[in-house]
């Protein structure tokens, strides 16, 4: 599923 | 991942093992907020919980779990360990933590990017949890500037502590732009806006923390 791609940083 | 960003991680990184060597070798934790620490127990703990359900990267995964196990031996040291809780001055920590929890767990329930990323199979709890801890980063550091501001000499290893602290997320907003300019349709206000709240926090931090470094004197924040 998409993932946000906000959530790639910490 | 461009150097603003790394550079800002291992800024955040050195901040936590600042105030882990300060409190683990000499045993004190002077002139540091606990509640300061709480929060940032409880920023860590509700940005990342889905730590074991979204796999990033090893790189990703490991400072996840630096900056939780940090955190929270940080807490656990200053409530509970014999000798470096005696160094806590709790009447000069008095800055109430559900002032700032609440507020801002109702504005993540109102303002979060939910409805921006209908698609997303990221739960609605998930989202507010991320929201929440952003807004609450923001101002997780008010209870260590207020306590800063009563104690008259701030030792060196709390203002380095606290000036890496605010410079990370500097580093994080130069790294936004970076990201801006090169990710097409990279735009996320609300990390934007609280990450450029809480730098502005530090503004007068910052102001003393130089004037102390260029005129060689101790840190001093006027009361």
């Amino acid at each position: 599923p998409l993932r946000q791609p906000m959530h790639d940083e910490l | 991942m461009n150097i603003f960003r790394l550079a800002g991680d291992m800024t955040h990184l050195l901040s936590v093992l600042v105030l882990l060597l300060k409190i683990h070798t000499i045993k004190s934790c002077a002139g540091i907020s606990l509640k300061t620490q709480e929060l940032y127990a409880v920023v860590f703990a509700t940005r990342y919980l889905d730590i074991f359900t979204s796999y990033i990267s090893p790189y990703n995964t490991m400072m996840k779990l630096i900056f939780l196990g940090s955190s929270f031996s940080i807490v656990w040291y200053m409530r509970y360990h014999k000798i470096v809780r005696r160094s806590y001055d709790k009447d000069q920590d008095t800055f109430r933590p559900y002032i700032l929890m609440l507020p801002c767990l109702i504005l993540a329930l109102l303002i979060n990017e939910k409805f921006t990323f209908k698609e997303i199979s990221t739960s609605f709890f998930l989202f507010v949890m991320w929201t929440f801890s952003l807004y609450l980063e923001a101002v997780a550091i008010l209870p260590q500037l207020v306590m800063l501001q009563r104690t008259r000499n701030i030792d060196n290893l709390t203002g380095q502590y606290v000036f890496l602290l605010g410079a990370y997320r500097a580093l994080y907003i130069l790294n936004w732009i970076y990201r801006y300019f090169t990710e097409e349709h990279f735009v996320h206000w609300i990390t934007w806006i609280s990450g450029l709240v809480q730098t502005l926090l530090y503004a007068d931090f910052f102001y003393y923390y130089f004037q102390s470094w260029k005129n060689n004197v101790k840190l001093q924040l006027p009361a």
